[in-house]
């Protein structure tokens, strides 16, 4: 009867490459594991794939013409709307709420301030290591250190001798200790910031992506009835210094192939380096008995073009820059309840070989909107669900755009239960 | 029933054709606003003007047109929009 609590994962720049998602490449056993005790939906779908239109997006449960922030620089309570947010709306209803990491995208779109206090108990947590991304601490072939986007690194030569995501994880699990003997249930958000370019993650991780087993796209030129209009030209890339040297024709590329394997070897890598993130958080939910009463979402806020229509990066409709992972694990719904410890989110190393593969979980195929989580998270953790927003809703604080998914949530338990025992 | 399922993504661009801006154009340069419908069968995506100050698309100016088949195209190369639709105003029934 107690209210459940929420742990809500996103994942910047994630595409679905995911063991559970049925990619043979990518090792991502921890998130395969929440997957396997979750309700997986197969088809979601960013509502513009782009960082801070889509967190605005989703954390208000109104689509970017409601917003109106189709790029960086405004604020929506300013510019178009007071709009609830899920964590203002969870705070509002006794919720302890939390933010650890790149939630709502830094700067103007989030108030300088990622939109604390209205959606915040306490101040947000940004990792003191972050300030070193985009700067020159990526030793290249000459011994130099550059501003690079391929960026595998030795975490004891980075400055403070650890990485973004690396703190995001031990400030996140040092609030779940406190929040388990809190009187009120909690709603904590942790953001991590990979696979976010540039590709700066514990060189290790190489090792599961030998250059050998990286092919191109299936995909990589632009198709001939592509319109203009439609592509995307990743200029970001292009301005990383290893990318520059390449000098690389504007706007249609292509990248040499063998660039074009390294950047995905580092994404592939840098996926499995958020894996053991996610599984060392997860991990800890279960050690402090927290996982039978908290819901975990995980998702991104858009995906990446990995060299597909000779794109990169993410900036356009297609759907590998649109679609998103979204998992739901719901305590006693997609889940039994863990019996007398039992482990749900044991951490599996990525490097072990031996881990066995991970049975699925239950999956939905119907199309659904990363705008649906507000009412979404909302319903499963039995609070009033906002209702629907009149057209237009610029006047209406609470409300929302995108359907509630609970209706995917109910499961024939008695066939379905025997299962999950085994 | 997953056949009733329907997701909506935009993407802003400054002008037709690709330029330094185009991944992340500031509101004041969005010229065109491409609006996507996609459904379990099909990907569907116009390409229209977009008044920045106004917030307003014309539905009635089509720059360009994207049309995909999940089962025969699942990677979107083959752009079937001017075939299948003869380039006209897209059907009422596809519009956000």
């Amino acid at each position: 009867t107690d209210p459940l609590n929420v742990l809500f994962i996103v994942v910047d720049d994630l595409r679905p490459t995911l063991g559970c998602y049925g990619d043979k490449l990518v090792r991502s056993p921890n998130i395969d594991q929440l997957a396997s005790h979750s309700l997986l939906f197969q088809n979601a779908f960013a509502q513009q794939a782009v960082c801070a239109p889509s967190r605005v997006s989703f954390l208000t449960g109104r689509r970017p013409d409601t917003t109106r922030l189709y790029d960086f620089n405004s604020y929506w309570r300013v510019h178009a709307g007071n709009f609830s947010t899920i964590p203002q709306y969870f705070k509002e209803k006794g919720y302890v709420t939390m933010s650890v990491g790149k939630v709502f995208h830094p700067g103007i779109s989030s108030n300088h301030s990622d939109d604390a206090p209205y959606s915040w108990s306490i101040p947000p947590y940004h990792p003191s290591s972050e300030k070193y991304e985009n700067i020159k601490t990526c030793r290249g072939p000459d011994g130099e250190l550059h501003a690079n986007l391929l960026c595998p690194v030795d975490v004891r030569d980075v400055p403070e001798g650890t990485l973004p995501d690396k703190q995001s994880t031990e400030q996140a699990i040092q609030l779940l200790e406190k929040m388990k003997t809190a009187a009120r249930p909690f709603f904590l958000a942790v953001g991590y910031h990979k696979p976010h370019i540039p590709f700066r993650y514990p060189k290790e991780f190489q090792k599961l992506y030998p250059l050998e087993n990286i092919t191109l796209a299936p995909n990589p030129w632009v198709p001939a009835g592509l319109p203009p209009v439609a592509y995307n030209p990743w200029m970001d890339l292009r301005q990383r210094e290893d990318v520059a040297a390449l000098n690389i024709s504007v706007p249609y590329g292509p990248i040499p192939v063998d660039f074009q394997r390294k950047i995905r070897q580092s994404y592939f890598a840098s996926v499995s380096y958020v894996d053991t993130q996610v599984g060392r958080l997860l991990s800890a939910l279960d050690d402090l008995q927290l996982a039978g009463r908290t819901i975990v979402a995980f998702t991104s806020d858009h995906g990446w073009s990995l060299g597909e229509h000779g794109e990169w990066a993410k900036y356009s409709n297609f759907d590998v820059t649109t679609r998103v992972p979204l998992m739901f694990y719901v305590p006693g719904t997609t889940a039994l309840l863990p019996q007398g410890g039992e482990k749900f989110f044991p951490y599996i190393d990525p490097f072990d070989s031996t881990s066995e593969l991970m049975q699925t979980g239950r999956q939905a195929k119907g199309l659904v909107e990363l705008v649906s989580l507000f009412p979404t998270l909302a319903g499963l953790a039995g609070l009033p669900v906002p209702p629907r927003c009149p057209v237009p809703s610029f006047h209406v604080e609470l409300c929302r755009e995108g359907q509630n998914l609970q209706k995917h949530f109910q499961f024939d338990d008695s066939k379905e239960a025997s299962s999950f025992r085994g | 029933n997953p056949r009733e399922s329907i997701a909506y993504s935009q993407y802003p661009r400054p002008a037709d054709s690709p330029q330094w801006n185009s991944d992340k154009p500031s509101l004041k340069d969005i010229k065109i606003m491409g609006y996507s419908i996609r459904t379990i069968d099909y990907r569907y995506t116009v390409w229209v003007s977009f008044n920045p100050e106004e917030f307003l698309a014309n539905f009635s100016d089509v720059h360009a047109g994207e049309l995909y088949f999940v089962d025969s195209d699942p990677l979107q190369d083959h752009n079937v929009y001017n075939d299948s639709l003869g380039g006209g105003r897209p059907s009422a029934w596809m519009l956000p």
